[in-house]
């Protein structure tokens, strides 16, 4: 009862980790962290796009409740005024904090990010947010664009920063705060990479040099598909690199070095989130908050990285809804480290090599819908009731259970019993 | 007994909307005026069932009697979803099960 909750959420993250078995990706502190955490490995988004998942799994609602299935609509207007996972710990004596993207930006959070319903203070935005789409790559003329895949030298970039890294500053920042207070924390930090475009420090390259990177295993658009399943990668279509290369629409393809081109920068952008979720760990453990804080670690839907044909998320396929999720509770996950031990030391992902396991590792399918409900309930909350048939009258209920069952019955990491085996 | 096990499993919903049939530039985000048909899926640890069935965005209603297209995979023999077997296989099961 009354642990801090850490909440990390990725924009557009497929579950290209180590501790989901990814053998070329460089991740070392998500799976430090899944080290001492359960780790769901059949995690699935209500839509794989942004808001309308934001929306789902911060209200526990499923988008049919939510009515939101694109970006211009604000639930408490246009379906029902349902409470949010945020405000629920708020009402329940919880300081609320968001970092970065956690509500889409926009008309689906009423340009507040739902606050003060959802958040104790005012939303903290990286101020270079608003350079994500300007033409900051540059190019082999030597001129600047703004292209898809955007290696960068910091230095050179507005302000000298990137938006990630100002998140981290800021989230540190109130985690000292939050403990010269005392006070208990509800602390959501979201992280715009691997979103579009690719723009990280290009130092990250040196991690996957081109020729270990591989096309897609199947490339190709399956012969089955119906056309209405098909998604044809508009957005990046609109950068200006994809641009230049003239590719007929819908289908493409694009050019097979390209394509391992988006591959290894969308790699090169996961190291990069790592070290930004490594110093944030970092920082946890710094001020002594490791044991008494509940870290969950997810991402609003999955990206396809050329598999059918297809780039990008706006689909059903697996690798478009499936997620990261997982749960670090101190004494449920793992066992307390006496005092001033290191819980979650940073690892540089140039030098430091993963040897770890997740702690417990559960293949129940489970959605992100239910993580209103396991929260609250992990943190000792009263679990919020499962909505009616139709719930758009009832401002607190959940479409989503609670998971918490599974996180006990995997702690020991036994293979669970496939029942259609 | 497939089915048995298969009632027993906990399944995943997903669901993604679309303008048309066909890919046109609006397809991977849809305006709410716009949307036509709506894809929902259920995934379990053994199968993919999705159906693409008509959308009303005035009312919001889905009309499951109306199904423009449908996908099944079954994970064990195609992890990667790359061999749809919806019009090879009766899904009498799995449409039930859906609603």
């Amino acid at each position: 009862d009354g642990m801090n909750v850490l909440f990390i959420v990725v924009d557009d993250l497929r579950p290209v980790l180590g501790c989901y078995g990814d053998k070329l990706v460089k991740s070392p502190n998500i799976d430090q962290l899944a080290a001492r955490s359960v780790v769901f490995s059949n995690a699935y988004a209500q839509q794989a796009v942004c808001a309308p998942s934001r929306v789902s799994f911060l209200t526990g609602r499923r988008p049919d409740t939510t009515r939101l299935y694109d970006f211009y609509s604000y639930w408490r207007v246009h379906a029902g005024n349902y409470s949010t996972m945020p405000q629920y710990f708020k009402e329940n004596g919880y300081v609320t904090l968001s970092v970065g993207k956690v509500f889409h930006p926009g008309v689906s959070s009423n340009y507040t990010d739902d606050y003060p319903h959802s958040w104790s203070i005012p939303p903290f935005h990286p101020s270079t947010e608003k350079y994500e789409n300007d033409k900051t790559c540059r190019g082999k003329d030597g001129k600047l664009y703004a292209d898809l895949v955007c290696p960068v030298d910091v230095s050179e970039m507005p302000s000298g920063t990137l938006p990630d890294i100002q998140s981290t500053e800021e989230a540190i920042r109130l985690l000292n705060v939050m403990k010269t207070n005392n006070q208990k924390f509800f602390l959501a930090v979201g992280y715009h990479k691997p979103h579009i475009p690719l723009r990280y420090p290009q130092e990250f390259l040196k991690l996957y040099p081109l020729e270990n990177i591989t096309l897609a295993p199947d490339p190709w658009i399956p012969e089955k598909l119906p056309s209405v399943a098909y998604n044809p990668w508009t957005d990046i279509r609109q950068r200006d690199d994809v641009r230049a290369l003239n590719v007929s629409f819908p289908y493409g393809p694009l050019p097979d070095d390209f394509q391992r081109q988006i591959r290894q920068s969308y790699y090169a952008a996961v190291s990069y989130l790592d070290v930004q979720v490594g110093l944030l760990l970092n920082a946890l453990d710094n001020v002594g908050l490791s044991n008494s804080t509940i870290v969950v670690f997810t991402a609003d839907h999955g990206w396809s990285l050329g598999e059918h044909g297809e780039w990008a998320k706006y689909s059903n396929f697996d690798v478009a809804t499936r997620v990261p999720l997982m749960f670090y509770v101190p004494g449920m996950t793992t066992s307390s480290v006496s005092q001033g031990e290191k819980v979650f030391p940073y690892l540089d992902p140039f030098s430091h090599i993963s040897d770890l396991v997740p702690q417990g590792q559960s293949k129940k399918v489970v959605e992100l819908v239910s993580l209103f409900s396991t929260l609250a309930e992990l943190a000792g909350l009263q679990v919020p009731p499962v909505c009616p048939e139709t719930s758009f009258h009832v401002a607190l209920c959940t479409e989503g259970a609670s998971i918490v069952r599974y996180l006990n019955a995997s702690e020991n990491v036994e293979e669970e019993k496939d029942e259609c085996d | 007994d497939t089915h048995r096990c298969f009632d027993e499993e906990p399944v995943a919903f997903s669901q993604y909307p679309r303008p048309a049939d066909t890919p046109q530039w609006n397809s991977d985000k849809p305006k709410l005026k716009d949307i036509r048909v709506m894809g929902y899926s259920m995934r379990s640890a053994h199968y993919r069932y999705t159906l693409w069935v008509q959308f009303n965005p005035n009312n919001f209603s889905a009309n499951f009697e109306d199904v423009h297209a449908g996908e099944l995979y079954m994970v064990d023999t195609d992890p990667n979803q790359d061999h749809n077997i919806y019009n090879k296989t009766s899904h009498g099961y799995f449409l039930k099960k859906i609603l």
